[in-house]
């Protein structure tokens, strides 16, 4: 990995002393591979050279006997800064019940992640409500109810409504009815691009102020994430970011970028296609992830 | 350097960000960065206005290794394998197909073969309805193997001309997945030789270059003959389908571009190249 390559770099200038500028260019360099191949965004890793530069060219490595373990650490270390802390908790309001809405592009994992957080949540004795608020995906209304099904979670759907904002409404007068304390709707895949969705979701926000919106990210996003991550914060609002099928092998730099585009926390991470595969964000463990 | 004098730096930082921020990745955009120099000295670049041009050309050489001729000789059923990694498009993706073809005036058959996720089934069903066409599946929690050797079997007794089999959206990394593939694909060919004739790898645009590990480890399993790119229709331009191109051989077959029946088209590498600069 990273770690290894920054030992071959400053292994070549063993012996010459004091570190030049180029030295540590040539490291720089090393980094940046190691992040664009990651998917880290081009410019949010150009930004990110800048800022660990002015700590690589300080005195502790200048003067360091093992430069590249400790250009290794910075990077870590600024890596794990940047990511965040470890924010891994629904709001809870104290005046239920508490909105959660579920936005993000196709395929992410939105649906199967509305389910694993109610699962999470009835874990922690709520009584959570899943919302089928997506009216447009072949038998995704289906898909939510098989999972609240396996779950014992209520579903609230409206099979015949071609109004996702007067589903939301109905859900949220329904969970103050049944004492449902969390609300989770699970909107449809959009692109930020599709104007119409985009005020779809807005719509919905104005009518049912969710407490928090999650934009669900595919893990293997590439240079993308930064422009959709900051669409759908400028359009809509983020409060909190999931990042989902990080147990395969992409290196999921769109963690860094979209952290540094919108400045929201990661709060979970989509760890399999089990309903009980949803684990805390750990900034950590994604940068050393990220730099591989 | 010598031949750059008209070129500024500038100028080449800003192709250079054309090219990252596509996600044709860094080794890829070092290698056509560095043929800028070879161009150069050959004379095929002779002022910065031919530079786009030339790039675009090697993108294009790239994208068009391997492409295949197009087979008419297969005995009926044609069958085709759809997979990759979940949540790409491979279900509306088979939709679409299907509904090709049969404009085409085929006899089209769909299998339900991921019989794992919640209303995936039920999903392809409605595809089905949508456009006319049979879904053989079995009740969810069944072999997939046993699916595609049903399906295959009804394709033949029907003699239709295009069976197109869905499977479960699966991440390359995991081994018991991959040999559940391997099993699909040996089943397919052990009841029509040849088959299956086509294995689509479907491939989201949005994603960046773990699409190459994903298109190793799939081909590794399971001998892919093309490649599918949705989501075309987003800011993504898909630009490591460049890589897998040039490293691999695979080719691009189709593109997705929108959730309708007709939101698909074959791949015209030269269109995706001007589509990387546009
Ligand atoms: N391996 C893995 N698969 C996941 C994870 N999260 C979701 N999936 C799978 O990803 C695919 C897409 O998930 P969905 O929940 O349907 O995604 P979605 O965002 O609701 O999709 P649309 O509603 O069409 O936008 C399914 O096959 C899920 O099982 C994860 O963390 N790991
Ligand atoms: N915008 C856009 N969306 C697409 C395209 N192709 C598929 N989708 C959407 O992507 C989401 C996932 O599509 P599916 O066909 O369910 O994907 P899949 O690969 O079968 O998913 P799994 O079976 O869960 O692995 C759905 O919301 C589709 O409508 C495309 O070309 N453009
Ligand atoms: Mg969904
Ligand atoms: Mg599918």
């Amino acid at each position: 990995g990273l770690a290894d390559k920054l030992q071959q770099t400053f292994k070549k200038l063993r012996g010459r002393g004091k570190l030049s500028e180029n030295d540590i260019n040539d490291a720089m360099r090393e980094v940046r591979v190691a992040l664009l191949e990651a998917d880290v965004n081009f410019k949010v890793a150009k930004d990110f050279i800048a800022q660990i530069k002015s700590r690589a060219t300080g005195q502790e490595i200048l003067q360091s006997l093992t430069p590249g373990q400790h250009v290794v650490k910075i990077v870590n270390e600024e890596l794990t800064a940047l990511l965040g802390g470890t924010q891994s908790r629904i709001t809870i309001s104290s005046r239920p019940p508490t909105v959660v809405m579920l936005v993000g592009l196709q395929g992410a994992g939105k649906t199967t992640t509305a389910g694993k957080l109610a699962s999470l949540l009835k874990k922690q004795n709520k009584r959570p409500l899943l919302v089928a608020g997506d009216i447009y995906r072949p038998a995704a209304i289906k898909q939510l109810q098989v999972l609240g099904e396996q779950l014992q979670i209520p579903v609230f759907a409206k099979e015949d409504s071609r109004d996702p904002v007067a589903i939301a409404k109905a859900a949220v007068e329904h969970a103050i009815s049944y004492a449902n304390d969390v609300v989770i709707i699970d909107t449809a895949g959009r692109l930020h691009i599709n104007e119409t969705l985009m005020q779809e979701l807005k719509s919905i926000k104005q009518t049912v102020k969710p407490h928090e919106i999650m934009l669900v990210v595919d893990a293997m996003t590439g240079q993308d994430a930064v422009t959709v991550a900051d669409s759908f914060n400028q359009e809509l609002g983020i409060d909190g970011i999931i990042l989902t099928k990080l147990d395969g092998d992409a290196r999921g730099g769109a963690a860094l970028s979209i952290k540094a585009v919108t400045g929201r926390p990661i709060k979970f991470v989509g760890m399999g296609e089990k309903l009980d595969a949803l684990e805390p964000f750990h900034p950590d463990r994604m940068a050393s992830r990220i730099l591989g | 350097i010598s031949g750059y004098a008209t070129i500024d730096s500038e100028f080449l930082e800003d192709l250079e960000a054309v090219l990252l921020s596509a996600d044709i990745g860094i080794q890829t955009t070092n290698k056509l960065m560095a043929s800028i120099n070879t161009g150069i000295r050959a004379k095929e670049i002779r002022n910065p206005d031919e530079l786009r041009p030339y790039l675009k050309t090697k993108i294009e050489e790239m994208l068009l290794k391997n492409v295949p001729e197009v087979d008419v000789s297969t005995e009926p059923p044609r069958v085709v394998l759809v997979i990759g990694v979940n949540g790409v498009g491979k279900t509306t993706t088979i939709g679409k197909l299907g509904n090709f073809y049969r404009e085409k005036g085929e006899t089209v058959l769909l299998a339900a073969g991921d019989t794992f996720r919640a209303a995936a089934i039920e999903q392809l069903e409605i595809w089905g309805k949508r456009i006319g066409v049979d879904v053989i599946k079995q009740a969810t929690g069944s072999d997939p193997a046993a699916v595609a050797f049903d399906a295959v079997q009804a394709a033949k007794a029907r003699k239709v001309d295009t069976l197109i089999i869905d499977t479960a959206g699966r991440l390359h990394t995991k081994t018991n997945l991959m040999e559940e593939l391997k099993k699909i694909n040996r089943v397919i060919s052990r009841e029509i030789p040849g088959a299956p004739h086509e294995i689509l790898l479907v491939l989201d645009a949005t994603t960046g270059q773990n699409a190459i590990s994903q298109a190793k480890l799939f081909s590794a399993a399971a001998p892919v003959t093309g490649v599918v790119l949705t989501k075309l229709d987003g800011t993504a331009k898909g630009g490591v389908v460049v890589s897998i191109g040039g490293e691999l051989g695979l080719p691009v077959l189709w593109i997705g571009v929108g959730e309708g029946i007709t939101d698909l088209r074959p791949f015209d590498p030269r269109e995706f190249a001007d589509a990387l600069f546009g």
